[in-house]
């Protein structure tokens, strides 16, 4: 952005001395206002600014690109007898719209973006941000509303609010227990209290068979899930 | 209050349980 914004500002000052300065002095109309390599990248830095702007979606900068953008589209092309350099000649309307779009834009574009406020995530955190990714499909077993708070953990913990992370953890937990009590097939009721449901888990995997190899794997498993399920109630 | 190291460990362990929990 500020690239592009340096290199309009060199270009406004390039119009002024090949357009307004020359016909001022009274060269020539076979002169042009810009050469042809340079009018390509002023209508490229307009289109790129107006994506640009749509993009941060800015209201002013847009409109204020498109007027320069309509004025320099209607160049006409010409070419320097003597040196074979080939150019835009704008007219004296469309030059003044030009010039005035190109100072308006960068007043335009800092008195849009002073009401901003950006940030920035460093690599290591973005996984975070885009949390869901983290978990691949292993959530799809579990309520849309912990998939939610999950994302939204996730992005707390990239702008540093782990306190919010954690609460946001926590209601996804309460959602995950509701799962498992239907994974479980149990009859117990998801709102109880968590040392209510765990007394429910701890007597659906007591009443689990173990007869074979799979069943004792299966039963290991629930027993391993209670487990889990009471360290974070005591936390 | 949480910082945001201990969040991510909440949110690793989060992750761990319910990864093993799937299984189910």
């Amino acid at each position: 952005l500020a690239a592009s914004l340096g290199w309009i500002a060199s270009v406004h000052e390039d119009i002024k001395l090949f357009g307004i300065f020359a016909k001022e002095i009274g060269v020539s109309d076979d002169r042009f206002s810009i050469i042809e390599e340079e009018y390509y990248k002023l209508i490229g830095s307009l289109e790129y600014m107006i994506t640009l702007s749509e993009t941060l979606r800015l209201n002013v900068t847009p409109e204020v690109a498109k007027d320069g953008l309509n004025a320099a589209k209607r160049a006409i092309f010409a070419s320097d007898r003597e040196s074979g350099i080939r150019g835009v000649r704008f007219n004296i309307l469309d030059l003044g719209i030009l010039r005035s779009s190109l100072r308006d834009i960068v007043m335009a574009i800092e008195k849009e973006l002073r009401g901003r406020r950006s940030y920035s995530l460093e690599p290591a955190i973005l996984p975070y941000y885009d949390a869901l990714g983290m978990f691949s499909e292993t959530l799809d077993k579990f309520p849309a509303s912990s998939r939610e708070d999950i994302e939204h953990a996730g992005k707390c913990i990239a702008f540093g609010e782990g306190t919010a992370a954690v609460f946001h953890l926590m209601r996804a937990m309460e959602a995950i227990v509701s799962g498992i009590v239907a994974l479980g097939g149990l009859s117990a009721n998801p709102d109880k209290e968590w040392g209510k449901l765990l007394s429910d888990i701890g007597r659906h995997t007591e009443s689990l068979p173990q007869s074979n190899p799979q069943e004792k794997a299966l039963r290991n498993r629930w027993s391993a899930c209670h487990k889990n399920l009471y360290h974070v109630k005591q936390a | 209050t949480y910082t945001t190291e201990e969040a991510k460990q909440v949110f690793d362990s989060t992750r761990a349980f319910v990864r093993e929990l799937a299984t189910l």
